[in-house]
């Protein structure tokens, strides 16, 4: 452990907890998109089977049953509690096409071919890609609320903290997951212009609205 | 270079 890979723990952590609160206060799921959301649950869903074989430590364990439980809870919200409050007509991306790519990358590229290790690969890989649809949303209503912004903003730094861990653990603890680097490269890169906007608008009080 | 040969990472 580290302090970037704690401080993106926590940022996921937050981004996480911040989208939670805003459903469950608002009483809505309005502008969130549910296929985003079950693209998570799925991720967490198939890399953390290992919780049953493999143990790292407390820590990592209470960390994994959180974010499992937590994103069923975000689905329950989002498609039974709330549901007449989800924007399903603004929620069009084709998340199917994001399923059979990760599938198909992770049959190919993988660290080892095993069920358990092919699942891992394919969380990763669909990590890497997962809030496009929630990205795609806002493009296509050209806003979004201000506590929706912060979740982005928390989930994305989350995994550019990521990596500046593997840097540092390449050059301290010589390890390197290229899976892991090269699609956190990737999850990060899709956040670039959020991230942009975020400081720009945001930050300085602003709505998120998208230039025209 | 070592590749990771379990996943500790969240």
């Amino acid at each position: 452990m580290n302090v970037f890979r704690l401080i993106g723990d926590m940022s996921h952590l937050a981004a996480i907890i911040i989208l939670l609160i805003k459903i469950w206060r608002s009483r809505s799921c309005s502008g969130i998109s549910g296929k985003s959301q079950l693209l998570f649950t799925a991720v967490f869903t198939c890399r953390y089977l290992d919780l049953f074989t493999n143990f790292v430590s407390i820590y990592n364990t209470t960390m994994k049953i959180f974010f499992l439980a937590s994103s069923y809870a975000t689905i329950y919200l989002i498609f039974m509690k709330f549901k007449a409050t989800y924007n399903r007509n603004h929620d069009t991306f084709r998340f199917e096409l994001l399923i059979v790519v990760s599938v198909i990358l992770a049959l190919l590229i993988n660290h080892e071919f095993s069920a358990t290790e092919i699942l891992w690969t394919f969380s990763i890989y669909l990590e890497a890609v997962a809030i496009l649809p929630q990205l795609f949303m806002i493009t296509k209503t050209g806003e979004a609320e201000s506590i929706t912004s912060h979740y982005l903003f928390a989930l994305g730094s989350y995994r550019g903290l990521y990596i500046l861990n593997w840097i540092y653990r390449y050059y301290v603890e010589g390890h390197l997951d290229w899976i892991a680097v090269l699609s956190g490269i990737v999850q990060t890169g899709l956040y670039c212009d959020f991230f942009y906007l975020y400081i720009t608008r945001v930050m300085k009080g602003k709505n998120l609205t998208l230039p025209a | 270079i070592v590749v990771a040969d379990q996943h500790d990472e969240l």
